[in-house]
């Protein structure tokens, strides 16, 4: 305990280091140039002083996107962690940015952060926000769509923490498949 | 070994404690 800094001391450890990544669309640069990596934190008190100290996601301009990933995992696709898997998907019409966006996405994070599947909480890789003046978007992100059990378990954790009705469906999909659409909708390969 | 699990209570606490 003599080693440990003053700042360390009192802070509640967190079971994985994560990432904030900031997307910027800058249509004069490529896509990998427009994605900065912000920050790392892995303690409660650090995730907490960042989240007060960055821009509301409902106050980002259209075209931005927000991801937190654990330490190691890049926010795309390509990612040796990310290529198997998929994401479920929270796709919020242009009026609830004003009143549920920054909620659900704050939701999102103490889901990653607090470990809030179990033993599932292994398989997700991270989460992505984008905002688009077409309707906003959260996603979670897990490795392996054949994981099945895992993947519908998150689906049904992460809804309830969400506080969806019943009534609502949300869908999960394949990055495979995603990567691939020609149409704009991705096929849902489960759903809860 | 053991997963260090927070709930959302706890986070909550966190945020506004000084």
């Amino acid at each position: 305990r003599d080693v440990m800094p003053t700042d360390q001391m009192d802070k509640h450890p967190l079971q994985n280091r994560w990432a904030l990544w900031f997307f910027k669309n800058d249509k004069s640069k490529i896509w990998q140039a427009n994605l900065r990596l912000v920050t790392k934190f892995d303690t409660v008190e650090d995730f907490w002083a960042l989240h007060n100290h960055i821009q509301l996601a409902s106050k980002l301009t259209s075209g931005c996107d927000y991801s937190i990933f654990k330490d190691g995992i890049e926010p795309m696709w390509e990612d040796n962690k990310n290529k198997r898997g998929g994401r479920w998907l929270i796709t919020l019409p242009k009026q609830q940015r004003r009143t549920d966006l920054d909620h659900f996405w704050l939701e999102t994070l103490m889901c990653l952060i607090g470990e809030a599947f179990d033993e599932y909480s292994d398989d997700v890789c991270g989460a992505v926000i984008n905002i688009r003046a077409k309707g906003d978007k959260i996603a979670l992100w897990t490795k392996e769509t054949e994981n099945k059990e895992a993947v519908i378990h998150i689906g049904r954790v992460y809804k309830e923490r969400l506080g969806l009705s019943s009534k609502v469906v949300i869908g999960y999909q394949a990055h495979a498949d995603t990567a691939t659409k020609s149409s704009s909708i991705a096929k849902n390969k489960f759903v809860v | 070994g053991t997963r260090i699990i927070y709930d959302r209570k706890f986070l909550m606490e966190c945020r506004n404690s000084p």
